[in-house]
């Protein structure tokens, strides 16, 4: 009988925002992303493609400030909670 | 702690104590690990770590879920595994672990011996590495060499932690050369040694090796055949110049007329009086990737098993189906009631395992399972 994958049908419709709140996050969290206080952060605004890039840079990624897949795969990637810049 | 160079300690012994532990492993298995991935940071540098039972200690370890307390919550498996606080005071140096990840001492899960080698890193004042091959790298992997420091990783912690002047060195195999300890190395080592019967002289291994029986020391050796006390002495490496390194611990397999030298993470097999190629890997027993070292081996005849001794905790390798008895590691205290320190070598003869602890040997009856006797170590050189 056909089966019902809900997760497959709703992934790319969400994706770019997943990938935005999971970039954002951990750009926050590792990166010393100033929170936003008002209004969604801009994949586009200069200090969250500037942050983009330092972790690129850090993992030695293409730094183009761009959320290309190999930059999401890393930011999914288990890791140490402790920041990779000073604080 | 001190902001000199960024935080350290401004000590060398540093006291570390664990909390709230994890269901996912036996906890002597958590003690065993912690302790291992501390021994990482020791034996590359001046630095040593003492357990404590308290709430105070220098590092505290625990595991725990999401808020727990230092306004950094966890967030569910995966993720963030685990962080660290560097030096300081109050929550200076605790170690925290995701206690919704799966913690396992292997290859599946999220091996606990690994990431508290990285997070002990953070305690002790270093920060990220950009180099994958460094074990200061941000990411979690599940493969590391043999080595699981980088030159990187031994540079920044003694760039940290100078060694201590003028401290006597007794075990340089915690990381100290015998180069910065003239005492056992350059002119003072043949009268050191000519002196055997030092009161305070240890040895690193004890073993029958054909009909004579070896006493290992540093990169020293003492041959006593049969019970004659005129003993051959010399560099290890004048008898065995395959050898070049200290041995940790050595056993003797009568029924395969062989010796088994053990230094760090590997072995020499050694047949008459001839090493027998190459070193191999200790991993050939059976041990988990995380066990580096062993401080004494014995093969107990009677048996037909071979005991490997590391800090409190002890294997039991089957010679005769040549795999590592199911159940293991276990406490040594609790097998060898009387024994419940770290051991430096350990002997069997008729009957009994003479467990050598600093200075002194302790005669350990095995069928009657306690300790029948305490005597120098040094007498068993004649003195």
């Amino acid at each position: 009988a056909p089966t019902f994958m809900p997760e497959t049908e709703s992934t790319p419709s969400t994706e770019p925002q997943v990938d935005l709140k999971l970039a954002t996050e951990y750009l926050q969290q590792y990166y010393n992303l100033e929170k936003e206080t008002m209004g969604r952060m801009k994949r586009s605004g200069p200090s969250f493609t500037s942050k983009v890039k330092d972790m690129q840079i850090f993992f030695g990624l293409n730094a183009t400030g761009v959320l290309d897949s190999d930059t999401l795969e890393l930011m999914r990637s288990p890791r140490c909670g402790v920041p990779d810049v000073e604080d | 702690y001190s902001h000199i160079q960024g935080t350290r300690w401004n000590k060398n012994v540093i006291t570390y104590s664990i909390g709230r532990y994890t269901r996912d492993l036996p906890r002597n298995t958590v003690d065993s690990l912690v302790e291992s991935a501390f021994s990482v940071w020791a034996r590359a540098s001046s630095l040593t770590f003492v357990r404590s039972h308290t709430r105070n200690a220098d590092i505290m370890v625990e595991f725990a879920t999401h808020e727990h307390g230092d306004l950094y919550p966890f967030d569910g498996p995966r993720g963030t595994l685990a962080h660290a606080f560097g030096p300081g005071l109050g929550v200076g140096g605790d170690t925290h672990f995701d206690d919704d990840e799966h913690w396992t001492a292997g290859q599946t899960g999220f091996n606990l011996f690994v990431v508290a080698a990285h997070e002990f890193g953070h305690a002790l004042g270093l920060k990220h590495s950009r180099n994958p091959q460094s074990l200061m790298y941000p990411t979690y992997k599940s493969s590391h060499s043999a080595n699981l420091l980088s030159n990187e990783d031994i540079a920044n912690i003694n760039a940290l932690y100078s060694p201590v002047r003028g401290r006597p060195n007794y075990f340089p195999r915690h990381g100290w050369s015998s180069q910065n300890n003239a005492w056992l190395s350059g002119s003072l080592f043949p009268q050191l040694m000519e002196n055997k019967c030092a009161k305070d002289l240890t040895f690193d291994a004890v073993s029958t090796v054909g009909d004579a029986t070896f006493f290992f020391r540093e990169k020293y050796l003492w041959i006593k055949h049969n019970e004659q006390y005129d003993i051959k002495e010399g560099p290890i490496t004048n008898f065995m110049p395959k050898i070049e390194s200290s041995i940790d611990a050595a056993f003797w397999v009568p029924r395969r007329s062989t010796a088994y030298l053990i230094h760090e993470s590997m072995f020499w097999t050694v047949k008459g009086s001839l090493v027998k190629g190459k070193p191999r890997a200790l991993t050939h027993f059976g041990f988990p990737a995380w066990v580096q070292d062993v401080d004494a081996a014995v093969h107990v005849v009677k048996t037909g098993r071979t005991l490997f001794f590391m800090h409190d905790i002890y294997w039991s390798y089957n010679e005769n189906r040549r795999v590592m008895d199911f159940g293991y590691p276990k406490y040594i205290s609790e097998d060898f009631p009387g024994v419940n320190t770290t051991i430096n070598a350990a002997f069997y003869k008729e009957g009994f395992i003479y467990f050598f602890i600093g200075p002194q040997v302790h005669k350990y009856d095995y069928t009657q399972k306690q300790v029948v006797e305490v005597e120098k170590a040094n007498s068993w050189l004649g003195c």
